[in-house]
This record gives C-alpha cells, structure tokens and sequence, in this order.
C-alpha cells in the first residue's frame, strides 16, 4: 500500500510540476508529505511559485492564481488517473481573458482520453468547445435545452 | 468508455422529460442565470450513486423531485438515467453499452438499475470502481468547489491523492 | 437596545424586498428572526422566491441567483445606514450578461450617497464605470497603476 | 464625507509608492489575474485597522510587506495612507481632510497615524465608530465572500444586522 501512494504521488508532483508550468508559461511546483515517516497518514502540502514572484504562501495567491493551480493539480491527477468524463463547472469565473485562452488550449490535450462537460457563461471557453447545449426556461422554472451548434459549422442551430 | 446519455425526468427543474447525447471531445453547457445547468452536473453525480445530500444542494433525498412552478405543478417521481459505451470492457459486464437508472418517490423510497435491472446501491459503486468515473473527487467539480481543492486542510488532500493512487 | 435592533431590522426586510424585486424583476423576500422571543440573541433566517418558481430553501439557488440575492441583502444595509464608500471584489463573477446589467443599473442609484471601487473581469461592469484604473505589473511582481480614463472621453488615457 | 485618495508603499505588490485618486461615481478596478487589484483591496481594510490577519490572506502581520521579486528585492516597511474628505464634518475632529496611516517594520512593530500625529490603534477604531467605514462587513466586500453573507448559520448574520442597528 504504502508503495503503491509513494508511486501514485510521485507521479502526481511531476504532472503538477509540468501542468503548472504550461498554465502559467513557467515557476514552480512542489508536492511534499507533511510526516514522510507515516506515509499512509500524513497530510500532503502544497507549495507553488508563480513565475517572476518570489515563495508564496497558497494564502497570498490572487483568485486567478488559486484557480489555475487548482486547475494544474486536477489534470495531473487526471493524467495518473485518467477518467472517461470530467464535468467542471464554472472553473474558468475567476480567469481573466488571456488564463481562459490557456484553459481551453490545456484542456484540448486531454481529449483523447478523456470527454469535458463544461459550464461556462465566458465566450472564450464557448468558442472552444465542440458542441455547444444551450439550457433556458421558455416556462417559468422548467429547464429545456434549446440548441446544438456542431463545430464545423459554427452558427448556432436553432438557437431562435 | 465514454458517455453517449443523460435522460432525466423530474429531476431539479428538468419537470419534462430531457434527453442530452454527447460525443467525444469539449462540450460547452451555457444559459442565463438559474437556468438549469450546475441541476445537470448534480444529476450526474446523483445517478453515479452520490448520497450525501449536501453534495447535491439538498437537505433531503425528495428535495431533488421538481417541487412546481408556476406553470407546472410538482411531480411525484425523479428519474435520470446515463448510458456508457463500454465497447472496451472498462465496466466489469459483458454489455457493450450499459445505462444507469436512479429513481427516487416522494415517499422517500429510492431504485437503481443497471440496464432495467433493478440492483441495489452497492452494485452501482462496485460497477464504478477503479474506473475514475462515481463519487471520486476529481472528476465532477462543481460550481465553486474548485477552490476547496487547496484550501482544505492537509489532511484532507490526502483522501484525493489516495483515489489516484 | 432591543427597539433600535428591532427597528433596524424590519427597516432591512423592507429595503431587502424592494431591492430583490428590482434585481429579480418579480418575485419575494422574508427576513424572520428564528426566536422573536429572545431578540437580542436571535439567529436570522432568509427565505426568498426567485420569479416563476416555487419557494426556495437558500441551498438550491443558483450560483447567479445567490450572488443577487446576497447583494440585494448588502445593499438593503446601506440605504438603512449608508457608508461612505464600498468595495466590491468580482461580486459580478457568477452574473450572465443580463445581470450584470442590473448590478450595474442598480448600483448607480446609490451613487448619491455612496462611491463604488469595484473589482471586475466583467467588460459589462467596466463601461457602467465612472473611471476606470488598470493595475499590471510592467516589472515582475511588482504592481503599477497605468490608465485613467474618464467617463466623458471614453478612450483610455495614456494605457500605452 | 467621501474617499479622496489612497497611497501604498511597500504593501504587498505595491514596491513603489503608488497613488490613486478618487472621486464621486463608481471607480472600476481593472486588470491581469495576480496584478495586484485586490491587494488595493486590503489595503482599505489594513489601513482601517482590520487586525485579524486571515482577512488580509496573510499568516502574520510582516506577510503585507513587499517580499521581493525577480527583479527586485524585499522591502523593509508596508505603509498606506488613505486620505477622507470631512468637509461635512461626519468624522468626529475638526480638520477638514484627514489622512490615516499605518505603517509595520519587519521587526513586527506597528504604527498608526491621523493626519500625520502618531495615535494607538484604538484611536483609529473610535474616528470610525459608527460612520459607516472601517472593519464593519458591509462595506469592503473581499474576493469570494460575497456568499458568506447567505451561507453563514443563521447566529453569525446576526452580528451584520447589528452593525446596521
Ligand atoms: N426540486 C426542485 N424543483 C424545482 N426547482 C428546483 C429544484 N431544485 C432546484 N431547483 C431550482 O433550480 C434553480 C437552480 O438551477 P441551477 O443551479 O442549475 O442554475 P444554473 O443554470 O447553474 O445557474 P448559474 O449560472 O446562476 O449558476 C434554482 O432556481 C432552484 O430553485
Ligand atoms: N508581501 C507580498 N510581497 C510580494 N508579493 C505579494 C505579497 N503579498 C501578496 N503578494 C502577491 O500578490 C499577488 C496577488 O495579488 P492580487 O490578489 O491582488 O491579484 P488580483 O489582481 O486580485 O488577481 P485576480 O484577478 O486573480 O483576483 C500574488 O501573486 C501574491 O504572491
Ligand atoms: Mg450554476
Ligand atoms: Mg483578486
């Protein structure tokens, strides 16, 4: 048991190291066991450092910043761990333009394993989806769903 | 594996029956404000088995049957079922597609099936297990839980770390 | 103690009301002390129905419908006592583009009393600003301000 | 009574002494994720007195001055003045404009100023007393907390409407 956590976090740690870095185009990751003597209990801490800044506690990252790292940690789990399906809803609210650009071109690298069902009110994230489902209420308090655009042809079907 | 369905009826505010087909690839959900779509990602995680109630912004299980509106009234049934390709054998059973129902009455009484075969909760986690789809963390982050990632307590991170391992 | 508690709170039950209808366009508020006997040590409870829909317990509103709902409750607060100026950091994060809208529209009312310093990604949210200022970091890790612009020529000055 | 202007120095990304002048309206802060808008943010509230160093995502109160960076090095010393205009007397002194400042050294040690005379914290929390601005809730809402106001147990909103009464 013991060797098989020591693997799988050994393995996390990387992919979080190269995820970071290709989210936030450099910096750095470490993943450490709070208590390395008690591999099977110990706590795990997290330490992040964002290109151009010095050693920051996780506290002091901007709502942005919090939000890739996360973001970074997820898919590298995902990369150890590969899901059929990964629903994320929401994620990209705190990202300013340029991050929800870097959102969707990583999230693009991991369609071949796996299928994203994103909730999003950013266009950008929108744009680079493959189909899009439009939910509304025509009734008061009953959810339909109004349309499909396919990529290929990027006009909206049916949205009337 | 991949998911083909999601059917639901009388969950949340979907009180009409709704059919939603995916394919591989990024699909996008929008609408306007409490349109309808974090009810989607809640019924994925209910049909896979979810129970506490917290998870699925509700204090009790009936809480998730369509209560009315003003055009509708309540229903007494909630229902969604997800159909998985399987043609790969991911899922230990010989079907090559496989559809998980969940039911629940306003009696309180719930019912799961694994293609129309009535099965009990247990069977749906075991079908699940080790696949990276179900109840494990990272693979349904619902609206603002990604932030809880990094900001639980050491301690907790590591029950993540564990389903990957 | 107990009069000025009691007047202040139905004072923000009625602001709270009207402040929904105007964010919502419809629909209806109830602030209720869990235990009127004991005034002074009472919990508060909110109960609100968003337009078209049945009553709501707080837990299964929406990420949009609560941050309405949490503003409309702020915003009662001040006109029941006013502050000179308020900060707002990304409240418009969870909105669709209609709600923004109404923040933005609703906002402006209390501009007589009150200056807003608020916080956004939201382009909706930057036009409906008097002044906006950008905050970069030129250097790495180090904040600058670099553009005014204001709201009679609304090309930003010198973002250069 | 209204915000005239706000100078950080050494606060947080704020290396330089940078100013920002206010006026009447809505005044929208703009910019890249980690840029150092709700650093301004904290800064309100440090300079108004706030203490309680989780509001300020800080672990201890030396964590506000400027750590260094790639290209320049720590500070010794966080420093803000935040300047009201008092022409309508809503603030209980004579002058007509008053500056508040608060200033901490990497020894820990701190000191408050109003228009420039040194005074204790508690001088700081009685100009506000009941004027609306300072540690009161309602007014600087930071990142993320907005949904603390609906969320909170129905004991802890209790002390918001206090504020108010
Ligand atoms: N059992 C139920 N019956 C009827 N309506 C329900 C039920 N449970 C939840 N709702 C309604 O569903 C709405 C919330 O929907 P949901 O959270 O999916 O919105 P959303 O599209 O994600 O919006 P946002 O963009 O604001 O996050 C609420 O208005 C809530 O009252
Ligand atoms: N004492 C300090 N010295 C240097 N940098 C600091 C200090 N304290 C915080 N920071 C840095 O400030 C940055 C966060 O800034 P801030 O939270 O203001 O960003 P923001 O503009 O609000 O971004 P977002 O749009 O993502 O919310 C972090 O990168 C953090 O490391
Ligand atoms: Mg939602
Ligand atoms: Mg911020």
């Amino acid at each position: 048991c013991t060797e098989k956590f020591l693997t799988a976090f050994a393995a996390i740690a990387h992919e979080f190291q190269d995820l970071f870095l290709r989210l936030f185009g450099g910096g750095a990751t470490e993943l450490k066991l709070d208590d390395p003597t008690n591999v099977l209990e110990s706590g795990i801490e997290i330490n992040v450092t964002v290109p151009g800044k010095r050693n920051q506690n996780l506290l002091q990252l901007s709502g942005g910043e919090r939000a890739l790292t996360a973001l970074a940690l997820l898919l590298a789990m995902l990369r150890v761990k590969p899901s059929p399906f990964v629903v994320l809803d929401e994620i990209d609210a705190p990202l300013d333009e340029a991050n929800v650009g870097r959102y969707s071109e990583v999230l693009r690298d991991f369609t071949r394993d796996t299928q994203f069902l994103i909730i999003t009110h950013n266009k950008g994230t929108m744009e680079a989806a493959d189909v899009l489902y439009g939910v509304t209420m025509e009734k008061a308090g009953v959810s339909k769903i109004v349309s499909v655009r396919l990529a290929d042809h990027r006009e909206p079907v049916g949205t009337g | 594996m991949y998911l083909k369905r999601l059917e639901l009826y009388g969950f949340k505010t979907f009180a009409e029956r709704t059919d939603l087909e995916f394919g591989p690839g990024i699909v996008a959900i929008v609408g306007p404000n409490g349109s309808g779509k974090s009810n989607i990602s809640d019924a994925i995680l209910w049909v896979l088995g979810e129970t506490a109630m917290k998870s699925l912004r509700s204090a009790k299980s009936t809480d998730v049957i369509f209560n009315g509106s003003d055009v509708r009234k309540a229903l007494g049934m909630a229902e969604v079922h997800i159909t998985l390709d399987n043609a790969d054998g991911a899922l230990p059973t010989d079907y090559t597609e496989v559809t998980v129902t969940r039911r629940v009455f306003r009696s309180g009484e719930s019912e799961y099936l694994i293609n129309r075969v009535p099965v009990r909760l247990r069977d749906v986690h075991d079908l699940f297990m080790d696949t990276g789809i179900g109840k494990q963390s990272y693979s349904i982050i619902s609206q603002g839980e990604v932030d809880a990632i990094l900001s639980t307590r050491s301690e907790d991170r590591r029950a993540l770390f564990e389903e990957v391992a």
